[in-house]
This record gives C-alpha cells, structure tokens and sequence, in this order.
C-alpha cells in the first residue's frame, strides 16, 4: 500500500 | 531538498558532533542525560528501518546510518568508556510516562496500520519529546557546561528550521502536508523556547548558562 505521506524526511 | 531542511540537518548532524567533541575532550558526559541519549537510539531505530526496503536518496540513507551509528556509540561512550562520570541520581525523568502515550499515540496517528507506519509515527512523536530528561537534568542541576548549551542549540536549531521546510513545501510542492511530523515538530520546537530565551540572551553573550534560582 502506498502511504499517503512519503517520508522521504529525516 | 530545500535550504531549511539542508541546514536543519546539518545542524542536527553539528550537534553530534558537538556531543562527541564534548565527551572525547573533556572525558566525561557529565551534564548529558543517558535517558535522552537513549531515547534518540529509540527513535532512530523506530524510524529508519525503511532503509532496508525503500530507498529515497544517497544522502537520506548516509544520513540516517549516520544517526543510527552515533547515537549507538554515544550511549556506549556513556555507559562503558565513561560511565564513572554520569550521575544516574540527577537524571531521574521517567521515561515510560514518555514511550507509553507515545506508543498509543502512534497507533491512534499513523499514515496506514501496520508495523512501518505505527513505528514511524511513534518515532516522530517520540522524538518530539526526547529531549525532556535533559531539559528536566539542567533545570534540577540549574546551570550547565558551554559546550552542552551549544549541543542543545544546535539540536533545537535543527527542529525549528524544519518548520520554514514544511511551510516551503506546502507552497512549493503542490500543498504538500504532514500533519504528524508538523504537529510534533511544533511541539518539539516549542520545548526549546525557554532553553533557546537563556541560551542566546545569556550564554551568546559570553555568560555562563544559568537558570534563575
């Protein structure tokens, strides 16, 4: 599943 | 990328090695909460096992081994090379009031209920309030060495320019918004007030950092 926020933070 | 999240992170990675540069030199951690240091290994590891399956950047997965790595080594530092020098009798904060509604908290707030995501939120919520036993250590001990005022700085430095990041990405990335990580990063950022008024009115001007008594 594809999360709605990417995390793409640290 | 943008330059807020770029600084904030650098100025997260500046604190480290402030930290380290604090212990190695003066041989002691003293004035630094083992129970902090110990949550920051909780949250990095709560966080980042994405490294194994998702990859977003070189510089996200160097980052976060870095996090993982530095933290694990400042909590050896402190409780093999240089145990002797941390007094457990002043850092008293109890840390399960902390993990617990952290914990629940994450499996009420989460992008998706499963193991990554419940994680993940914990790890943000967590880390937005790992930083108490060591404001609660400098508030019972009411003064602190110079280097570890600059180690909290650079740490509530980094919190805070991740808020000019997110407010740049919600313009710029089509109304891009992370209520979690926004939510605790407020908070988070909001802990540092107090420490942030005494640290750039007093220890910037050359004083030492003390509280009031």
């Amino acid at each position: 599943d594809n999360p709605v926020v990417q995390h793409d933070e640290l | 990328m943008n330059v807020f999240r770029l600084l904030g992170d650098l100025s997260h990675l500046a604190s480290i090695i402030i930290l380290l540069h604090k212990i190695q030199t003066t041989r002691s951690c003293r004035g630094i909460s083992f129970k902090t240091q110990a949550l920051y290994v909780a949250v990095f590891v709560a966080r980042y096992p994405d490294l194994l399956f998702r990859f977003i950047s070189f510089y996200n997965s160097i980052m976060k081994l870095i996090f993982i790595a530095s933290s694990c080594y400042i909590l050896y530092l402190m409780r093999y090379r240089f145990r002797p020098t941390h007094d457990p009798s002043i850092d008293t904060f109890r840390v399960e009031y902390l993990i617990g509604p952290c914990f629940v908290l994450g499996l009420i707030f989460n992008y998706g209920f499963n193991m990554t995501e419940v994680f993940w939120s914990f790890s943000i919520f967590l880390e937005s309030v790992a930083i108490l036993p060591q404001l609660f250590m400098l508030q019972r001990t009411g003064e602190a060495e110079t280097i570890t005022t600059h180690y909290l700085a650079a740490l509530g430095i980094y919190r805070a320019l991740y808020i000019p990041n997110w407010i740049y990405r919600y313009f710029t990335e089509d109304g891009v918004v992370d209520p979690i990580a926004v939510t605790a990063g407020i908070v988070q950022t909001g802990l540092y007030l107090d420490f942030f008024y005494v640290y750039f009115t007093k220890v910037l001007q050359g004083e030492k950092f003390e509280l009031p008594a």
